[in-house]
């Protein structure tokens, strides 16, 4: 079991 | 792009992108995923960046049980504004992707890939934890802090070394020049200050 990171989007 | 989201918040508000036309699909562990799964927020390098912030646990491992996301990239407003011959930058194709510990602010800059338009990228990605022992052991802080983006969202997050650091150089910026840098964080006693 592993804890879901964060996941960051931007558009360049 | 810092040039506008600096002097003008609101005209980076208008460029920012919407979820319904930078997102298309969203699917995590299997099933569909929707906006209310982001947080929207302004970033000084870049109009509007979305996060995925859920703090699920995972069990399964591959493609199909991660966060797979869609992207609609083509420009849906006809501003040129590369008036300034190449000086502005804001007109390639593609997003940037951090991959981050939930509730810390990314470093877009420093610990964040480019992804390319026209491709199906995968990550896969494992993790090292180093626990810290708490008080009286260790000094390690667990509080969080209330920061502000440029947009004037107040957003709770988890305090880290490198958000210290970047609220440090904040404090620094602000006390030399008397302005505020939209690179960095705004802890919440200075936001009655102006950006520079």
């Amino acid at each position: 079991y592993v804890d879901f990171p964060a996941v960051t989007v931007c558009r360049t | 792009a810092q040039a506008i989201s600096q002097h003008s918040p609101k005209m980076a508000q208008y460029l920012a992108p919407k979820y319904e036309t930078f997102i298309v699909s969203c699917r995590f562990k299997g099933k569909k995923c929707n906006k209310t799964n982001f947080i929207k927020r302004m970033n000084g390098e870049y109009f509007k960046c979305f996060t995925f912030n859920n703090s699920a646990t995972i069990k399964n491992v591959g493609p199909r049980w991660g966060l797979s996301l869609t992207f609609y990239l083509d420009r849906i407003y006809g501003i040129d504004l590369n008036y300034d011959m190449d000086a502005m930058d804001i007109t390639e194709y593609g997003v940037k992707v951090s991959i981050h510990e939930p509730n810390t602010i990314p470093d877009m800059v420093n610990n964040a890939i480019t992804i390319s338009p026209g491709y199906n990228t995968k990550m896969a990605l494992r993790q090292t934890v180093f626990g810290k022992m708490e008080h009286p052991w260790g000094q390690c802080d667990k509080f969080r802090v209330k920061l502000v983006d440029i947009a004037y969202e107040a957003t709770n997050i988890a305090y880290n070394q490198d958000t210290c650091l970047k609220i440090c150089q904040q404090r620094y910026i602000q006390g030399k020049c008397g302005c505020l840098n939209i690179m960095r964080p705004v802890p919440n006693d200075l936001l009655n200050e102006t950006y520079c």
